[in-house]
């Protein structure tokens, strides 16, 4: 399986490619900002800007306001799998949100933006999302590739 | 050349992984 503090450093990669506010650094992630910006990005149909609304920005470290985001992230992924990809997430994937928000845990960090790339590579945009990977260094690509591969066949019901 | 082999391969192993990605159809389980 995949190191997820690794995936964690090749994702961001990616997800500067997305071009969104306050997407610098690991630590930039915890917050769930950024990370909503890319899934407003990746379907704005299902994450909309009524459901951006509700991640709130963060100033210092406001542990509880970031795991109340980074809940409300998690939740609109899970149904987006169930409900728009048809996939079904298995426990092992799920990432502990409160060691996210309270500790900046990368390894858990890891796992959600995994749920993130998964997202993008299954949706009706994953044209652009896929040509846009193939554009990374050969090193992210082969993360990114088994990170990919890792919930593709332990998630299909 | 031993080097230029691998990273053929190498580019090969993620080419055929994403053309297959793109060919899957959408909301369909993998």
């Amino acid at each position: 399986s995949v190191n997820k503090a690794e995936l964690c450093d090749s994702l961001l990669s990616w997800l500067k490619t997305f071009q969104v506010p306050s997407c610098t650094s690991k630590e930039d992630l915890t917050n769930g900002v950024a990370i909503a910006h890319v899934l407003h990005r990746i379907d704005p149909s299902w994450f909309n800007e009524a459901w951006l609304g509700r991640i709130k920005e963060e100033r210092g470290q406001n542990w509880r306001l970031k795991v109340s985001n980074l809940k409300k992230i998690l939740q609109s992924m899970l149904e987006y799998y169930h409900e728009v990809l048809l996939q079904q997430i298995s426990d092992d994937h799920l990432p502990d949100v409160n060691r996210i928000g309270e500790l900046n845990d990368v390894t858990e960090l890891g796992k959600l933006v995994q749920l993130v790339l998964g997202c993008a590579v299954s949706c009706e945009k994953k044209h652009e999302h896929i040509e846009q990977i193939m554009t990374l260094e050969e090193s992210v690509q082969h993360v990114v590739m088994t990170a990919i591969q890792e919930l593709l066949t332990k998630d299909t019901v | 050349d031993p080097n230029m082999k691998a990273g053929t391969t190498s580019e090969g192993v993620l080419a055929n992984f994403f053309n297959s990605l793109l060919s899957k159809k959408t909301g369909t389980p993998a």
